[in-house]
């Protein structure tokens, strides 16, 4: 996290700390958790810790262990060589379903889907909180959760920063519809090691104050900038019929 | 010894007799004879009631005649002087002599024969009830058509027994009724009615009419009635004396009706009917019955409904109703099942909540389902009170059946305060 700051789990008990490779993830039910494709394209079955601000040893041995029982990768999701760079992140989207159920608690609880309704629409301006133990602007390793928030932008001023790597032309990225531009605020980024996390926005006309994960951190020309977020509204059918036929009964 | 005939002749016949003398002749014929002694001489002391000497005839304890003097002969072409007939086969002859017999007397000579007797005309009680055949040495007895021959050879009767009746209802009377009854008989008669049956008889007055009974009460013939135990009678007399509607308590009536050898009346004439044995009416609580009668009998069925909210558990399996049926001993079939408050059971367990009331499970219990809270909240819809209904499940007003969801609560951020510490 870009131009953010420490924060407590409690804040983002929704956050999954993905340890190998890092990454996040969002908790979206006892046995599911949301994250993007490309974090479980080199590990398939992910160990994950829920419930702590840090991630050192000492503290993962305390937080609550998630074992990741089947994995289910956007259908759309399109595979890469090896030796390819990806520039396609469309339908950046996967779910794993859990061995067991999580324990709710104060540091541990789900976060809210946005249904298919217009009111769940993001606006330009919208702001989003992201977090995670991804590099930050001191660290290329974090120790302890950050957060930081950002507004939503055009999908034009992701298309407009120049990647941070100059052998990579931003322009052979492919930008559609399922993503979601945001950031370009006081440095306000995701970066990697963050990737599959919330990008959590207040639920609208709720009395109570409440969020629900949008969008999904995919990936960014350069960090610091903009960043580009699976947009998690144009899932929900598949996620919700993903999760129905795939939930495993109290018999099982 | 018997013999059909004989000579008496007095002590050294027909020389005189001596004096003080005395002699006894024991003179027996068979049996169904009777004797006819006569004297063919007398020669002896006369005397004012041949109180010297006399021959004495005795027949029993009855003196037949004393002779005494001489007599004679008032028919020439017959020696008999003095005749007796006595009908009975014994007979004693008994001769004394005193002290003086200042003459010569020679005493008498007498012979004596065995003769029928006609025991049916010659004694004052005939010895047959009906027809009585005479004949040499003795007789018989006979009956008219339709009577038997008693055993003791002289008395008729009528065989009148062994008549069973198992209808539902009938009549049963004396033989010959309204005609007279027969004399010297024993007519029983048995009612079996089926196990669960009551026999009642109905005699009217003027159905009955039995010779009366004697001044010390006792009836020579007599109506007797017999049921479980229970005596009804002896009856007898014009007119029946008795309750008119006789209730027994059995399923068997034993009917006895005995006559002597006189006094017939017409009979009596009885009617019967089986009373279905009652059953109670109560049964068992929280149930109505199917139909309401005032009373129950024997073969009467009723549907037992249980109450809304109550039922009948036999086994595992469970019912709102059942059958009872009314039985021959007047207890009700399945009358150990009861209608009890249904009972749910324990409310179903649901994951990430729980029920508050676990042990009042009977019908009309209210359960309260919540949800963990903070981290659970209801998603289905109702309050999540749960009665115990009718059917012994748990029902909600909104879900029906259909349990309550706890589901996670979402989007929630637990941010810690700040505090005043740096």
């Amino acid at each position: 996290i870009f131009g953010g700051e420490e924060t407590d789990i409690s804040s983002f008990p929704w956050q999954v700390f993905f340890q190998n490779p890092r990454a996040g993830g969002a908790l979206i039910d006892e046995n599911w958790v949301l994250t993007a494709a490309h974090v479980l394209e080199s590990n398939s079955n992910p160990i994950m810790y829920m419930g702590t601000t840090g991630v050192r040893n000492v503290a993962l041995q305390k937080a609550q262990m998630l074992l990741a029982d089947r994995v289910f990768i956007h259908p759309g999701w399109k595979p890469v060589g090896e030796r390819q760079t990806r520039t396609n992140f469309d339908n950046d989207i996967a779910l794993v379903r859990l061995k067991d159920p999580v324990k709710l608690g104060p540091n541990v609880s789900p976060i809210c889907l946005p249904d298919s309704s217009p009111d769940y629409d993001l606006n330009f301006g919208t702001l989003g909180l992201i977090s995670g133990w991804g590099r930050s602007n001191e660290r290329n390793v974090v120790a302890r959760l950050r957060m930081a928030s950002l507004p939503v932008v055009p999908l034009e001023k992701c298309q407009s920063v120049e990647s941070e790597d100059p052998r990579v032309d931003i322009r052979t990225f492919r930008f559609t519809n399922n993503m979601i531009c945001a950031g370009g605020e006081k440095g306000s980024d995701s970066c990697d090691g963050d990737s599959g996390g919330a990008f959590a926005v207040q639920v609208p006309n709720e009395e109570n104050t409440k969020f629900y994960v949008a969008g999904l951190v995919s990936w960014g020309p350069k960090c610091g900038t903009y960043g580009i977020y699976t947009k998690v509204k144009n899932y929900i059918s598949w996620i919700e019929k993903t999760m129905q036929e795939n939930r495993i009964s109290d018999q099982d | 010894d018997t013999s059909m005939y004989g000579e008496i002749l007095s002590p050294n016949y027909p020389q005189a007799y001596p004096n003080n003398a005395q002699k006894t002749w024991n003179i027996t014929v068979p049996d169904g004879y009777g004797i006819r002694l006569y004297f063919t001489h007398l020669d002896m002391e006369l005397s004012a009631n041949c109180e010297y000497d006399s021959v004495k005839i005795v027949s029993g304890d009855l003196v037949e005649g004393v002779l005494c003097g001489q007599k004679s002969s008032k028919n020439p072409s017959s020696p008999i002087v003095k005749e007796y007939h006595v009908p009975y086969n014994s007979l004693q002859v008994i001769f004394e002599s005193d002290f003086s017999n200042e003459e010569r007397f020679t005493g008498f000579a007498a012979y004596y024969v065995a003769v029928d007797i006609n025991e049916c005309t010659d004694f004052e009680d005939a010895p047959c009830s009906h027809f009585c055949n005479n004949y040499i040495g003795g007789y018989f007895c006979s009956c008219p058509p339709e009577y038997f021959l008693h055993d003791d050879m002289k008395n008729c009767g009528v065989n009148c027994s062994g008549n069973i009746f198992t209808d539902l209802t009938g009549e049963i009377t004396s033989p010959n009724y309204p005609s007279l009854y027969p004399e010297n008989s024993r007519c029983d008669y048995r009612v079996i009615l089926e196990k669960g049956f009551h026999v009642v008889v109905t005699i009217k007055r003027e159905d009955f009419d039995v010779e009366a009974a004697d001044s010390e009460g006792y009836c020579p013939d007599s109506l007797l009635l017999t049921a479980g135990g229970q005596q009804f009678g002896p009856y007898c007399g014009n007119g029946f004396p008795g309750q008119q509607i006789i209730e027994t308590k059995d399923n068997v009536l034993d009917i006895i009706f005995q006559t002597d050898e006189t006094g017939q009346k017409k009979g009596w004439k009885l009617r019967y009917y089986g009373d279905p044995m009652p059953c109670p009416k109560e049964f068992t609580a929280n149930s109505v019955q199917d139909p309401v009668k005032a009373t129950y009998v024997y073969k009467d069925t009723v549907k037992i409904t249980c109450l809304e909210g109550f039922e009948v558990v036999e086994g595992k399996v469970s019912s709102t109703s059942f059958y009872s049926s009314c039985q021959s001993n007047g207890q009700w079939s399945n009358s150990n099942l009861k209608c009890k408050p249904v009972d749910c059971g324990s409310p179903e367990p649901i994951k990430n909540g729980a029920a508050d009331n676990t042990e009042d499970t009977l019908f009309g219990a209210v359960t309260q389902y919540t949800c963990s809270e903070p981290y659970y909240y209801m998603k289905t819809e109702g309050t999540g009170e749960y009665r115990c209904a009718a059917n012994g499940t748990w029902v909600n007003e909104v879900l029906g059946m259909e349990l309550p969801q706890c589901v996670a609560v979402c989007g929630v951020r637990n941010q810690k305060s700040v505090g005043a510490g740096r």
